[in-house]
């Protein structure tokens, strides 16, 4: 935790994108979202940790348990970002990076 | 009229100032008319909430409540070394301390509900906050939020693109969608000069920001001018002053009750308490009718030291204390009798591009933008709301730059403060500043950015690249304004204010949530080992039972022929050694006439092994004597007219 403690240090967990998938219309859409996510976060090495909140068509792509090594989580990353940069249903991806927050 | 027996209720000065009175929010008019928020939920998004503490437990609801740091329904705080998590307990008494129950405190609308987030408590990232703003966005009405990004009077940041959409969805879809309110505090960076505008929760047009007066109606040490801060309530100021009494949690060195809560965190909760008091009066005010509202209501008051002035719409507004002091008998009297604003209205310039240099001062860089009607025709947009302005500018010290806005009125909005401790040399890569001052103000006519570098000459010069314009407002006209202002001040005696007079409300929209009932990764966990377990003694238990009967089979029963049902003795049965299942098999003629066999074998077949008590089958023996492969009979082994075909 002190490691993740830093601001734009990787977050909880591990590697996690937020994926913002292109929606679809008609009904079903979000099931058939769904089914694209999980077929995306595969092809990117990941695993589809679900929708974000209440959020249509956004989801959270998370690092699979046993990459531990350094080498392994960067070649990881790398795949990630190529995958999800030219994947013409993804809209929008960020990597998650911790917040610095304060109480008032 | 109101008593309460709780002990502290009388250090509540901030209820209820008899030292001195009028420095107060003035509540105990509206609790006599029986208004406490009643109806209304309330989540304080914080470090966790101790919902079991007698001051908030009867008013808890675990419905609305959340962690999601350990992910799951119970937000309750963890003790830490620092003895820091009592925040979000203390914030959400002053929402809703039950009242006389002889314990610590009251709560400003302590006939509301009050629900937890935990969230604050661990590492912290946009989508976690995205969830955190929209979750059980069906329950909670308002969302207390007194945290937001370091108040070191160096950082610029707020909500991120998750963050933002997650804001945007709550206004839109929360609360039946009549929109989910966001209550932030503006920030306790005062000593480091900090402004609210460098905070994208505080300057958001989807939060209401409230700051912090102490109880001499100061601004305190710690609260910071802006001018997207709508208004102000009390809170403790420097150490001779009175702070804010209310809920502690009894957790390490808690006592479950404290009178030092402070320091903007303590403003924004009121402020939320208040707005319960509104929507139980009123459940169907929009997030827009409720800023309306309290800009229409907050009152201006003496203070030399702020700078308050008045717009072209009649609205005195400060940079120190937003639109003024909350006042919960004006809010709550307004909200009985308003009528919703207008859809909201917006106009978005083209990106402007500059690329000019910016002057030290006392020069200026002075833009441009002329704001038409035709502009304005697709919109409607007649009136303003909030006024925003987004730049990007290069500079090498980014506290050295300071940015005025000027709406066509002439009302001058600070919205980029110098700040001496910011010497970030990245500049402002699309930032956006707001302004809550020109509120009601025409919006047609020029409006006026100005740039300057209050820094050191022997810096590079900064460069204006490029700014862009959105404002946000209704079809209301000025004269709208104006009568709502004279509709307003007519109620404020109270004649209203009963519940032999209310407007109708629409019921809203039915907006499913995500997740009826999920299944947390423990219990998951748990059912998994328990599941494993049972197959794991499933599968031996049959395993022991199979290879028992297998070898029972093999030695006595099956090795030629048809199996043959072992007789039963009487002596067995009496002794009770007789195995009492029924034999599932069909009983044959010989001459190929079928019978269902109804009991147990007799005892006259002379080939019929011993009896086979329970424990019999052991694991040689074969329990499949049912499928035993057909052979022709020896006659001598025939039993009377049947056999027994297993």
């Amino acid at each position: 935790l002190a490691e993740t403690d830093r601001p734009g240090a990787q977050g909880p967990g591990g590697l996690s994108w937020a994926v913002h998938l292109d929606s679809l219309e008609g009904e079903g859409q979000e099931e058939t979202l769904e089914q694209q996510a999980d077929a995306l976060a595969q092809a990117a090495g990941l695993l589809n940790a679900g929708r974000i909140g209440e959020l249509q068509g956004y989801y959270l792509f998370t690092q699979p348990a046993g990459h531990q090594q350094e080498q392994q989580v960067e070649a990881l990353r790398q795949q990630a970002e190529t995958v999800l940069a030219r994947h013409e249903a993804v809209r929008w991806h960020s990597e998650q990076r911790l917040l610095k927050r304060a109480k008032r | 009229s109101v008593h309460f027996n709780d002990p502290k209720y009388p250090q509540q000065w901030h209820l209820n100032n008899r030292r001195s009175p009028g420095r107060d929010i003035n509540v105990t008019g509206v609790w006599e008319r029986n208004v406490t928020g009643r109806g209304v939920t309330v989540v304080v998004v914080d470090d966790g909430v101790e919902h079991t503490i007698q001051d908030i437990a009867p008013n808890y609801s675990p419905e609305g409540s959340y962690d999601l740091n350990s992910n799951d329904p119970d937000p309750m705080p963890h003790p830490d070394v620092e003895n820091g998590n009592h925040h979000g307990t203390r914030c959400a008494g002053e929402i809703a301390a039950v009242p006389n129950n002889s314990f610590c405190a009251v709560g400003v609308a302590y006939g509301s509900r009050i629900a937890g987030i935990r969230v604050l408590d661990g590492p912290l990232t946009d989508s976690m906050e995205a969830v955190a703003f929209n979750k059980h966005y069906q329950i909670n009405d308002i969302y207390s939020c007194s945290w937001g990004p370091d108040d070191d009077g160096k950082t610029v940041d707020g909500p991120h693109q998750l963050g933002k959409a997650a804001l945007q969805h709550g206004v839109i879809a929360g609360r039946r969608g009549f929109g989910s309110i966001f209550v932030v505090a503006s920030g306790n960076g005062g000593q480091h000069n900090d402004n609210c505008n460098y905070d994208g929760y505080a300057n958001s047009i989807y939060t209401v920001t409230i700051g912090a007066v102490d109880e001499e109606g100061r601004m305190p040490f710690y609260a910071e001018e802006c001018a997207s801060m709508l208004a102000v309530t009390f809170s403790g100021g420097d150490k001779m002053l009175r702070s804010i009494v209310t809920t502690d949690w009894d957790l390490q060195k808690g006592t479950g009750c404290t009178e030092g809560h402070t320091g903007t965190s303590a403003a924004a909760p009121l402020a939320a308490g208040m707005i319960a008091l509104m929507l139980q009066v009123r459940p169907c005010l929009t997030w827009r009718d409720v800023q309306h509202i309290i800009v229409f209501t907050a009152t201006q008051y003496e203070d030399r030291r702020a700078d308050w002035v008045t717009n072209e719409a009649g609205f005195s507004h400060s940079h120190q204390h937003g639109f003024g002091l909350l006042n919960a008998w004006r809010l709550v009297n307004a909200a009985k009798i308003w009528t919703s604003v207008p859809y909201l209205a917006s106009y978005v310039s083209p990106v402007l591009k500059e690329n000019k240099a910016i002057p030290l001062s006392p020069h200026s860089l002075e833009v441009l933008w002329n704001v038409s009607r035709t502009d304005l025709e697709m919109s409607g947009l007649k009136t303003l709301e909030h006024v925003a302005v987004t730049v990007s500018i290069t500079h090498p010290r980014r506290g050295s730059l300071e940015l005025k806005l000027f709406c066509p009125s002439g009302m001058m909005s600070l919205i980029g403060a110098p700040r001496s401790m910011d010497s970030d040399p990245n500049g402002f890569n699309d930032w956006t500043f707001s302004t809550v001052r020109c509120w009601g103000e025409r919006a047609k006519g020029t409006y006026r950015l100005m740039v300057r570098d209050v820094g050191d000459e022997t810096l590079q010069p900064g460069i204006l690249q490029q700014w862009q314009l959105t404002l946000y407002g209704s079809v209301w006209s000025p004269v709208d304004i104006k009568d709502r202002q004279r509709l307003l001040e007519s109620a404020m005696s109270g004649k209203y204010l009963h519940d032999g007079f209310t407007l109708p409300c629409p019921p809203g929209l039915k907006i499913p949530e995500e997740d009826g009932y999920t299944i947390t990764p423990n219990t998951l966990k748990t059912l998994v080992l328990v599941g494993s377990f049972t197959i794991f003694w499933t599968v031996y238990y049959m395993l022991e039972i199979y290879l028992s009967q297998r070898n029972v089979a093999t030695h006595r029963v099956c090795r030629s022929g048809p199996c043959h049902w072992p007789q039963r003795s009487q002596k067995a049965r009496e002794e009770g050694t007789e195995l009492e299942s029924v034999p599932l098999c069909n009983s044959k003629d010989p001459d190929g006439v079928e019978t269902e066999r109804e009991g147990p074998p007799t005892t006259s077949d002379p080939l019929a092994p011993d009896l086979l008590a329970p424990g019999d089958w052991g694991p040689s023996q074969d329990r499949s004597t049912l499928n035993c492969p057909h052979h022709h009979l020896a006659p001598d082994l025939l039993q009377g007219k049947e056999e027994q075909i297993c």
